[in-house]
Formats: C-alpha cells, structure tokens, sequence
C-alpha cells in the first residue's frame, strides 16, 4: 500500500492511497485503502490521511475519519489524534500505520509494524525513513 | 500558509535484518522520486489534491512498493488494485477497487470523483469506467514482478493463508 497526504499554500488538504492488497487474499476481499473514511479521508475542517496496515481493524476503527473526527469535534491535536487511533486499530488486533497532515501543515506518522516506509517535505527540507528511529 | 507533503510507501515486517541494501535505496529513491512529483506542485502554489496524485502515481509505477506496478498477488495468481482520493476542501471522493487492468489506480478514483455520479466503483465496472475515460489499460500481468510471484509461492506452499502479518505488503 502507498499513500499521500498534502496540505497547499491555501490550507485546502488531500489524501490518495493506492494498493494491491494482502498477499494471496481471496474471495474478492477488499481493504481499508478505498473505503472512504476508513484508509483515505481528507477534511479541511481537521486534516488528510492515509493509513497502510491490516485493513479489516482499519475499516472496523472507522480509522481514517475517526483521526479527523477527533480534532475536528474532540479538540484533539494531529499527533494525539493519530496516537489514539493507532492505539484503537491495536486493540481490535491490527497493526500498521498512519500519516496525516493538517490544514495549517502540521505533519505527523505512527506505525506499529517493525517498519513502515516514510517521507515528507516542506520547505523546510525532507525527511525519508524506514524503520522506527 | 505553508504546504507540507507526507508519503508512506507502505508498513509490515521490514528490519534492517531482512531488508537488503538495494532493497533500502531502491525503496529511499522510489520515496524521493515521489516527494519530487508533489513538491514540484505545491512549491509552485499547486493544488494538494494534484500534488497526492502526481506522488501517488509515481509510487503506483514503482516496483518496490506494494501498488500498480509491484503490487502482491491474489491467491489465484493475478493483481487486484484498489485507490481511493479525497479533496478536503469540499469533501469529493473517488474510490476504485478490484480493477484488474487500469494503469494508472489513483487516476482512476479521481476520475471517478470528477465524472461519475458515483465515489466508488468496482471490478470489471471500474476498469470499464477508466477505459471509457482514456485511461491507459494493461494486461494484468504487466503489474506481476517475479519476486511478488515467489512471495506468493512461499505463502502457498505453506498452507496459502493470506499474509495476516503484512510481511509482504
């Protein structure tokens, strides 16, 4: 799965995930990469994000939104809200991860997985990782 | 205000132990290859939804990651792909899953957001949509790398349940 999240100089936000899914799935069985709300959601009212990891706790957390819904009605900040949703896909026994990025450009990224590739520039500069620092 | 671009070419059981060297810097350069095509966007004042786009696709081309091109394979062998965009300015969506010959995935659900009635469209119908939309088709085995294929010999040959660990994803 691969997925990006943006912010421009007018504070509108965007989101697009892309996948192939899960290694020999069957049965038809689709993810939370094009379940709106679930792997991809933007709102300028909170912000973007995209989520990469076992998407059946993805769509069950409602995860993507529920990022949103936390800053937008909680009053929650980016990287809180992107904690407690990570936390609230662990607990339904999934792993993965998440990026997400504000109207006002606050950026933030979590995973739970050994690794998860990552990037993000600005005009402060560029970051690019792999594994957990 | 100031733009920002965050990408993630994907999580799952990548250590240092078991990624190789080429695998880290085909991965890194694939990541900056990436950053390139969305900031070239938003440095010039461009649109967030063109610039998750342009990086989306330019991952979805890239073998090292885990859509489009280098994308895992179904239990039956072939590539299924699922994208999804969102403009949060006005909250438009477009979402495509199961295609089995669309190129370009992530161009596909924003076409499915600007000229259809619709926010999600699927499998045979999906492809159809993008076809009718310009949008260049594939055979299916134009996304098969060989080592998604060795990847889904191992998980067979060891009982072909699907990869619950993300260790190929």
């Amino acid at each position: 799965t691969i997925g990006a999240v943006a912010c421009d100089s007018r504070g509108h936000v965007a989101a697009a995930t892309s996948t192939g899914g899960l290694t020999a799935k069957r049965w038809g069985r689709i993810g939370d990469s094009p379940l709106i709300g679930a792997g991809t959601y933007a709102d300028d009212r909170a912000g973007a994000v995209s989520a990469t990891g076992l998407g059946e706790s993805f769509i069950r957390a409602v995860a993507a939104h529920e990022l949103c819904a936390q800053i937008r009605i909680g009053g929650e900040g980016l990287r809180a809200a992107l904690d407690a949703v990570l936390a609230d896909v662990g607990a339904l026994g999934g792993t993965g991860g998440l990026i997400a990025v504000g109207p006002n450009g606050e950026s933030a990224w979590g995973f739970t997985t050994p690794g998860m590739y990552r990037a993000s520039a600005g005009p402060e500069g560029r970051q690019v990782a792999i594994y957990a620092e | 205000m100031t733009w920002k671009l965050v990408i993630h070419g994907g999580c799952g059981a990548m250590r240092p132990e078991n990624v190789t060297a080429e695998q880290e810097e085909l991965a890194r350069a694939g990541l900056n290859l990436a950053l390139d095509a969305g900031e070239a966007i938003l440095a010039s004042g461009g649109a967030a939804l063109d610039a998750v786009e342009a990086a989306a696709r330019a991952l979805e081309e890239n073998p090292a990651f885990n859509a489009g091109r280098g994308s895992v394979l179904t239990a039956d062998g072939h590539v299924e792909l699922d994208a999804a965009i969102m403009d949060g300015s006005d909250r438009r969506a477009g979402a495509v899953a199961g295609m089995r010959t669309t190129r370009a995935p992530i161009a596909a659900a924003r076409a499915a957001m600007e000229h259809s009635p619709h926010v999600l469209l699927t499998y045979e119908g999906a492809d159809r949509f993008a076809a009718e939309q310009g949008i260049e088709q594939v055979d299916n085995r134009w996304f098969v790398t060989p080592e998604r294929q060795a990847q889904l010999d191992r998980i067979m040959a060891a009982g072909g349940k699907f990869d619950t660990d993300i260790k190929y994803g």
